[in-house]
């Protein structure tokens, strides 16, 4: 059986792309005080088989593509995910109008991998 | 459209709630940012985030202690009348700090007391003359909210000068606080003494005037930090 995949490119492989979030633009501003908003970014992209070691692949993900390969409508390719997350910090004014500063883990995406 | 706006609001609450929020903040009068807190949020920032050792994000490094939250609480006590002469006291202020904000799940690791004046005292003060600094917990307040003569004495100290700011550890204090579940504040007294002559210590307490006020930076630990530190 035969897959109808467009042609895999580098440029539609798994990996991070740019995304910047403006705490503006979800209309917070009035209480997150800094930053105004920071990259976050996300992931996107094909997990084509053969998995190669660039896409951060686990043994269960090399496994799915085998079958995927040999059973496209029964079995999906694996998700293009986040596999490493950094933390940012961020200061606002809480529901007493105190000045907080936390640090809140798994906020910016840093690497992408096939999962 | 409400079918979206209500979905909208669904996904607000529940990231609010990840945040440690229970409904979205809206300060009504914004208070200047503590320079502590902004000195070490542009710290972190400047950080490269590609370091080869991952940032402690359950640490405050400035403090040397766990934690993933700093706030800065206000001091919402009133001026006590300083009633009966003991000495030459200058000032006598209740403390309260409402710490009601801290959520169930956090824990404690550090809180630290400012006291700021406007200027320090280094030309007002002459020899032989001392400023005495006390801080007590009262363990009872009357109805007309004046500490009852019960008080657990927490700091009792002596200065030549009194500095712009003083910093005390009331990490003991705070957990005390949240532990019990009561919060009756703390009772600040100033005096001074050593001095001859009343007028040259109401001189002294004039620049005690410049009292401007007082913070309580707390540093604690979220269940999210403890589980991660844990697994870690």
């Amino acid at each position: 059986r035969s897959a109808q995949h467009p042609p895999i490119t580098l440029s539609n492989l798994c990996r991070p792309r740019r995304l910047y979030i403006s705490f503006s633009d979800v209309g917070w501003e009035n209480w997150i005080i800094a930053p105004q908003g920071y990259l976050a970014n996300y992931c996107l992209g094909e997990c084509p088989f053969p998995l190669t070691a660039e896409l951060n692949s686990t043994n269960h993900a090399i496994l799915q593509t085998m079958v995927h390969s040999l059973d496209p409508q029964g079995t999906p390719q694996p998700c293009c995910v986040p596999v490493r997350l950094s933390p940012i910090s961020i200061l606002y004014y809480d529901n007493s109008d105190n000045v907080v500063l936390r640090h809140y883990a798994d906020m910016v995406v840093d690497e992408c991998g096939c999962r | 459209s409400s079918a979206l706006a209500l979905e909208l609001s669904l996904q607000e609450s529940l990231l609010l709630k990840s945040l440690g929020l229970s409904a979205k903040p809206s300060p009504k009068t914004p208070i200047p940012v503590p320079p502590v807190l902004w000195r070490i949020f542009q710290r972190r920032k400047t950080q490269p985030s590609m370091n080869k050792e991952p940032v402690d994000a359950c640490r405050v490094e400035e403090f040397d202690v766990p934690g993933d939250i700093i706030r800065v609480f206000t001091d919402q006590g009133h001026f006590i009348p300083k009633g009966q002469p003991q000495g030459q006291l200058c000032l006598r202020k209740r403390l309260y700090f409402n710490l009601s904000m801290l959520e169930e799940d956090e824990n404690v690791t550090m809180a630290q007391l400012e006291i700021k004046f406007h200027h320090n005292s280094y030309h007002t003060s002459s020899q032989g003359q001392i400023f005495e600094l006390r801080l007590s917990q009262p363990s009872q307040v009357s109805l007309q909210g004046m500490p009852e003569p019960r008080q657990k004495l927490l700091v009792e100290q002596s200065f030549a000068q009194l500095h712009k700011s003083l910093l005390f550890n009331l990490s003991m204090v705070a957990r005390d606080w949240r532990m019990h579940n009561r919060n009756l504040g703390l009772v600040l007294e100033v005096a001074v003494s050593g001095g001859d002559e009343v007028n040259e210590l109401q001189g002294l307490c004039t620049s005690i005037d410049s009292f401007l006020d007082t913070s309580l930076l707390v540093v604690t630990l979220s269940q999210q930090c403890q589980v991660s530190r844990r697994r870690r």
